[in-house]
């Protein structure tokens, strides 16, 4: 990109390419775009060197959404994670529970997802992992349930943080974003400003879906914050951009891996290098 | 929609009998930008612009079409025999028990499609096996045990200590032993660029010789589809492509981005989380999908 002389068509493409190919898609791409041909127009930008820092600068911008991460202000400060199938909420709810307990806190995981197969044994064994509580109500098939009961019991044993895991769901499907919904009012019957943060997973191989989904599990739950895993692969999660501008939701940590270290706070700078 | 787009692009155009430079060149951004917007991959979306240009240069507009109606139904046929067209069955011929591998990426529905297959099979009166090969993954024997329990097929007990590859030998055997046919071989999901569990994923093949290396990929994957397609070919030699979580709002460009790329056959979609949700593929209507 950077070996030119002017700011071309030629190079105006091949940084289409670029952010395309890191899934930030057609209209955030163009808004990017628009705003380097802007700048151009204006003689503010003639210099190919300094195109690339521009356009980070802009990125980072769309990035850059003030929001309470995770801050403990409550007890119990109940986290409720929820996504689409198989984005990495279990495992990250057993990695957020890891760092948690190492801060010294006193971690309850609850096992919400009632539905797939062996999901509560997948995490017993994170709790066991990060030396977390549990609750897990093996014959119940009503997620409502389950959650009331461990809020109640989390109440009462004096924990610190409340970690929720959710069954994967599509958010076409209207019945299970009903159920996400009263799960959310059970929460609320025990702790009214219930829950503190509900975080939505997002997998970083994601394509243009991921707004999608972002807006309908936004719309249904005010999503409060964003985890993007799998980053550790070779897609770059371009999908973050337009989120975070449009929906204005921080990103609080990246998934970079399979094993309990695998977590950091989303750090905007690295995450736009890693863009270029 | 995509012939709404184009209707009004065209319309700017009217009165123009034939498909030109010119008035495709508005035409195909508009669809460029479609297939871009459904996550076909930016190198295989320009190709597939360049053939269709190539294609409906100098066309005559037939008399019952609309110049806007004539590159859709130009385009959708491309699609359509860019994603169709080679075996879809599963090859199941050799002597018992056969093996089916399942690779992917973590979390894109292996250990259910693999559930999922089972039963397709039962249904089709063989007598097929699941073997848990992913001994990383919390409670991932305990899934599949239980999704083979759901379905009603036998499930190889695996022991999380011996090492995939073995395990797989040792499954092989059992299954023979058991009459089973064929063997469907679930293994842990895992990145193509890790290099130690790509080599086992490619001594599974070299020591099972599985008649079908399937990969399995979410529906929903972005401009990774590529790389991720590629790479798994260029280990195992897939010899076809099953696309989970189909039934969602995505609209599934990785399809096109994975068939351009590896040349093999998608040959079942998931529709959904239940053993049932299984489906054969069908490139005309993935086709009308991508497009919007
Ligand atoms: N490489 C990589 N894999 C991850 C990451 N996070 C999760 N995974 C893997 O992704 C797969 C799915 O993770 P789960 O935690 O079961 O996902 P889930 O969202 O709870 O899935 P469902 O409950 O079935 O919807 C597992 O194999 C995890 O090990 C990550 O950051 N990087
Ligand atoms: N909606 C929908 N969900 C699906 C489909 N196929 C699988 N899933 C779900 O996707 C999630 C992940 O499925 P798994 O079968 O655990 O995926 P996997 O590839 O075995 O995951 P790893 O072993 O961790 O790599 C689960 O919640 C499944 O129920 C599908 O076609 N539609
Ligand atoms: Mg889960
Ligand atoms: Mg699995």
């Amino acid at each position: 990109v950077l070996g030119k002389k002017e700011i071309d068509e030629d190079l105006l493409e091949e940084l289409e390419e670029i952010l395309i190919t890191s899934d930030l898609g057609v209209m955030t791409t163009q808004a990017l775009i628009d705003s380097v041909q802007q700048k151009v127009k204006r003689k503010e930008l003639d210099n190919p060197e300094r195109l690339k820092e521009f356009l980070q600068q802009e990125i980072h911008r769309f990035l850059d959404v003030p929001g309470k991460l995770i801050d403990f202000s409550q007890k119990p400060f109940i986290i409720l994670v929820i996504g689409v199938n198989g984005v990495g909420k279990t495992t990250t709810i057993g990695k957020l529970a890891g760092r948690f307990q190492r801060e010294g806190k006193k971690v309850l995981m609850v096992a919400g997802d009632t539905f797939r197969a062996a999901a509560g044994e997948q995490l017993e064994i994170w709790a066991e992992r990060s030396g977390a509580e549990i609750i897990r109500q093996k014959e119940v098939s009503d997620p409502s349930a389950v959650v009331f009961d461990a809020v109640k019991a989390a109440k009462a044993r004096e924990m610190d943080i409340v970690l929720i895991d959710t069954a994967g769901r599509l958010h076409t499907r209207v019945n299970l974003m009903e159920e996400l919904k009263k799960i959310r009012r059970v929460i609320q019957k025990e702790i009214p400003d219930g829950p503190h943060k509900t975080l939505l997973i997002l997998d970083a191989t994601m394509g243009q879906n991921a707004i999608s989904q972002a807006r309908i599990f936004h719309e249904a739950m005010e999503i409060n914050g964003i985890i993007l895993t799998k980053l550790d692969g070779t897609a770059k999660g371009g999908i973050i951009v337009g989120i975070c501008n449009e929906l204005k939701i921080p990103i609080e940590y990246i998934g970079i891996g399979e094993k309990a270290d695998d977590l950091q706070p989303f750090n905007p700078d690295e995450f736009v290098r890693a863009l270029f | 929609s995509l012939s709404e787009r184009l209707n009004l692009t065209f319309k700017k155009l009217k009165g123009q009998g034939k498909l030109s430079e010119a008035n495709m060149k508005e035409g195909l951004r508009e669809v460029r930008l479609a297939l871009l917007e459904a996550d076909v991959h930016y190198k295989v979306a320009k190709d597939f612009i360049d053939r269709v240009k190539e294609r409906s240069l100098g066309q005559e507009v037939l008399a019952s079409l609309t110049p806007a109606q004539q590159v859709i139904k130009i385009v959708q046929e491309e699609l359509t025999g860019l994603m169709g067209g080679s075996r879809q069955d599963l090859n199941l011929a050799g002597r018992p028990p056969v093996a089916i591998m399942l690779a992917g990426l973590q979390g894109s529905g292996k250990t259910t499609t693999a559930g999922k297959l089972a039963l397709y099979l039962k249904e089709k009166n063989f007598r097929p096996g699941l073997v848990p090969a992913d001994v990383y993954r919390p409670a991932a024997i305990d899934q599949l045990q239980k999704v083979g329990g759901v379905a009603g097929v036998e499930v190889y007990p695996s022991d999380p200590k011996i090492n995939p590859v073995a395990l797989c030998l040792s499954a092989m055997e059992w299954g023979k032993q058991n009459g089973l046919n064929p063997l469907i071989l679930d293994t842990a999901g895992r990145l193509h660029i890790d290099q130690a569990l790509m080599t086992e994923l490619k001594q599974i093949k070299e020591q099972v010789r599985p008649n079908e290396i399937l990969l399995v990929a979410d529906a929903m994957t972005g401009q990774d589809a590529v790389n991720v397609a590629q790479k798994f070919n260029e280990w195992l030699e897939l010899s076809g492509v099953i696309l989970t979580k189909m039934e969602g709002d995505a609209r599934g460009g990785a399809a096109l981005s994975i068939k351009s790329v590896i040349q093999k056959p998608i040959k079942f979609i998931g529709v959904g989380e239940k053993l049932e949700a299984l489906e054969p593929f069908h490139p005309d209507r993935m086709a009308s999908r991508i497009l919007g």
